[in-house]
């Protein structure tokens, strides 16, 4: 996140970009 | 001077539209060089790292996730027709690293590397307590099921003799105590009822195959066979072209069927009237 040095970065959910979804089942 | 920028990687989103079209291009590299086995279908794409390539593109490094489907190596049925292998049916799983260059909007695999794993006894079991369990292809019982239920298919069949290629997949089954095998077959160029020696039949010319199914029971003094056998249609294949990339990979070295001109099905049938069986 990018913001102005006076501006505080709200908290947001943490992206986790991989592993991607899973399409059938994990084994 | 002038600061020269790092050629580093950037990591791309793993559900990314570009990373799943790399991707399932890969799967399609995969399944387009299989000789034997079955299908696999992507599940998930673990990694994505874009490396820039000079002078010009860039270079996919994927690692995927993908399990086995119920379609053979040599079946024609398109991909997106083929049904995943089921946790109860004791899936197969395949981990894959992949190097595909970018340029000019173009893809190509540059390397391939895969390892396939069925999943753990214990994972199944605590699911299913009674589903029969992957047998090692060199177990005997899964060789005589084999011989037996190809023997069988050929003294009901009236088209070619067919020769056994490969086995598949194998299961032992406790209740009723029986195997299950899976196998692909060839035609040859004896009429099934009229051979007396295999051993002087040949494989025709332009590749024929099928893939069975059988469940072969040990009963008291006799076997009891059921066995179900596809006769796949010919498919013409185009080769495809391969990048003359040092230390390139391929997942397997060959087409999955031979380059041969199509063949019509004997008598005009169509595919799916090739479909024969059960023989009991």
């Amino acid at each position: 996140v990018v913001v102005q040095p006076s501006v505080g970065a709200a908290p947001g959910p943490v992206i986790t970009p991989c592993p991607g979804k899973v399409r059938y089942f994990k084994i | 001077v002038t600061a020269v920028p790092l050629l580093g990687y950037r990591e791309h989103n793993c559900d990314d539209p570009e990373a799943e079209q790399v991707a399932l291009l890969a799967v399609d590299h995969i399944n387009n060089h299989l000789q034997q086995g079955y299908k696999h279908i992507l599940n998930r794409i673990d990694k994505v790292k874009v490396w820039p390539r000079r002078p010009t593109g860039e270079v996919y490094e994927l690692e995927i996730d993908t399990l086995e489907t119920t379609c053979h190596a040599l079946d024609p049925t398109p991909l997106a027709n083929c049904s995943v292998r089921q946790v109860t049916q004791h899936a197969v799983e395949g981990d894959c690293d992949f190097h595909v260059l970018k340029q000019d909007g173009q893809f190509t695999v540059l390397s391939a590397k895969c390892d396939s794993t069925p999943d753990s006894a214990e994972d199944i079991l605590k699911l299913c307590p009674d589903c029969p369990l992957l047998t090692p292809l060199n177990d005997t019982r899964v060789a005589q099921a084999a011989e037996a239920a190809l023997t069988a298919f050929n003294e009901k069949n009236n088209g070619a003799y067919l020769q056994l290629v490969e086995i598949a997949r194998a299961q032992l089954v406790p209740l009723p105590a029986s195997t299950y095998v899976e196998f692909t077959v060839a035609a040859t160029d004896c009429v099934a009822k009229e051979v007396t020696d295999p051993a002087k039949c040949n494989l025709l010319a332009d590749k024929q195959y099928g893939f069975c199914k059988a469940t072969v029971a040990e009963k008291v003094a006799r076997e009891e066979v059921e066995v179900t056998c596809t006769i796949f249609p010919a498919q013409p294949v185009v080769p495809q072209p391969q990048p003359g990339v040092a230390g390139a990979a391929a997942v397997e070295p060959a087409p999955a069927v031979d380059p041969a001109s199509p063949v019509s099905p004997p008598d005009g049938q169509s595919p799916s009237s090739l479909v024969v069986g059960p023989v009991l």
